[in-house]
């Protein structure tokens, strides 16, 4: 919040459009600010009402650095817009900066999310350290569509204003905590010396000379990768990273996105009414991945580019004591980890058996 | 931006430019207060503390220092709102 929990003393709000910016037609922008300020009014007592002159509680315009309030622009990039706390006059005004190309996907900074957050502000939010929540100061790129106001900002715009008479959309992401203890994970996957660990939306990045893993959204390093991933592995001769979420599956050379993807698993000879693959861990030494899906296992010769015959085998037969489902497995040093649930089984390859039952958290030193 | 002595090593990494940067960042979103006009040097304690404020906000390491890692985190393009303290 800001200083004195700055807030409106009343429910009915007004905003006016004060200019355009010429990179969207204007009822692109129209649109996408009635849906900023959906996303508050979803889940409080406040109402938004558009005027077309005179003064509104919420004056929004764009400019180019300095502007008339003192706290230029910088220009492309960098500072992308701002907003007033709550009171008179330029109190709860928006600001966005036009040396900024605006669009409404991904390909320029997207003006429904970078309004939304700046809303927050015109209604009485500060920043929150929370790399999930819309009140993050960092631009994060977070889908073009089934936008969800994540947990954090809901809290926090509730303890000014309360809740609203109906949420449309319930169920608010929280951002996963790495130590929570029964921490559970979708996938893992190296990628050219790092760990990448995924999980709802977001993914960790583990360097293995650090302790601390950084959290990423899923859809800022990649936007047109879904923002959830079923599994993920890396081929490191070829050096690429396969992801894989429902039918479909991406190949990335680094962190760009091959051509040609996403591809079906079908292609990789799986049945056509296999719906998700669970896990799936690359073996250098043999040169097979393995494809985790319910309770079977399937074994893919990488340089055939085929399922291996007589597949696919019972994970009970073949790995026993790590259960009989996997949610991500990773391998290192001659040892399989495989995550089901909140913990991992640590399972050596070579004697064939489960040596370890670990936490998963503990992957993160937790 | 005076980076102190011990962090001289870190002084190699960065421009004049990418110090100046880093100082406008800490003025526009932490409340570092500019320099009277050359008057007096801003002691470095308050630019270590705005910076170790930052690397709090962002669950950097906090070093007090401008390392890589928290200029790199500068230069991200984001809301022009402080994140501590509010408008002047």
């Amino acid at each position: 919040f800001f200083p004195r929990k700055l807030k409106w003393s009343k429910n009915n709000l007004t905003y006016r459009i004060v200019n355009y910016t010429p990179d969207l037609k204007r009822a692109e922008v129209d649109r996408a600010i009635k849906k900023a300020f959906k996303v508050w009014s979803d889940v409080t007592p406040l109402n938004f009402t558009r005027i077309r002159s005179g003064t509104a509680d919420i004056m929004i315009s764009f400019g180019i650095k300095e502007h008339g309030d003192f706290y230029p622009f910088d220009g492309p990039s960098g500072l992308l817009a701002h907003a007033f706390p709550p009171g008179p006059n330029t109190g709860g005004d928006a600001h966005f900066d036009d040396d900024e190309l605006w669009s409404t996907d991904s390909k320029g900074y997207n003006l429904f999310l970078v309004a939304a957050h700046e809303f927050g502000h015109s209604l009485g939010l500060e920043h929150s350290r929370d790399p999930g929540a819309l009140m993050f100061p960092v631009y994060t790129y977070t889908g073009n569509t089934g936008f969800l106001l994540p947990d954090d900002d809901v809290q926090g715009i509730q303890e000014l204003y309360g809740a609203g008479d109906y949420d449309p959309n319930p169920k608010h992401p929280k951002t996963p905590e790495k130590c929570d203890a029964n921490l559970t994970l979708d996938g893992i996957t190296d990628l050219r010396g790092e760990m990448m660990i995924f999980k709802d939306r977001f993914f960790w990045r583990l360097h293995p000379q650090m302790v601390d893993a950084e959290l990423v959204q899923i859809k800022s390093f990649w936007p047109e990768l879904p923002s959830k991933v079923d599994a993920a592995y890396e081929n490191p001769i070829k050096d690429h990273v396969f992801m894989f979420r429902g039918r479909k599956f991406w190949a990335l050379n680094g962190y760009d996105i091959i051509e040609g993807y996403p591809k079906k698993i079908y292609e990789l000879g799986f049945p056509k009414n296999l719906k998700a693959i669970d896990g799936a861990v690359h073996i250098s030494d043999t040169g097979k991945t393995l494809f985790f899906t319910g309770n079977k296992y399937w074994s893919y010769d990488e340089d055939t580019q085929a399922l291996e015959k007589g597949y696919p085998r019972l994970i009970e037969e073949d790995f026993p004591g790590i259960g009989d489902k996997v949610d991500a497995v990773y391998q290192k040093n001659g040892y399989m980890y495989f995550f089901n649930g909140p913990l991992q089984f640590e399972y050596s390859i070579w004697s064939k058996r489960v040596m370890r039952v670990l936490n998963t958290n503990s992957i993160f030193w937790c | 931006l005076p980076i102190s002595h011990e962090d001289s090593e870190d002084i190699d990494e960065f421009t004049k430019q990418d110090l100046q940067f880093a100082e406008r960042y800490l003025k526009t979103h932490y409340n570092l207060h500019s320099n009277p006009a050359g008057i007096m040097r801003k002691s470095a304690d308050t630019v270590a503390s705005k910076l170790r404020e930052m690397q709090s906000f962002f669950g950097l390491e906090v070093t007090g220092k401008l390392d890589e890692e928290t200029y790199e985190l500068m230069q991200q393009p984001r809301c022009g709102v402080p994140d501590v303290g509010e408008y002047n």
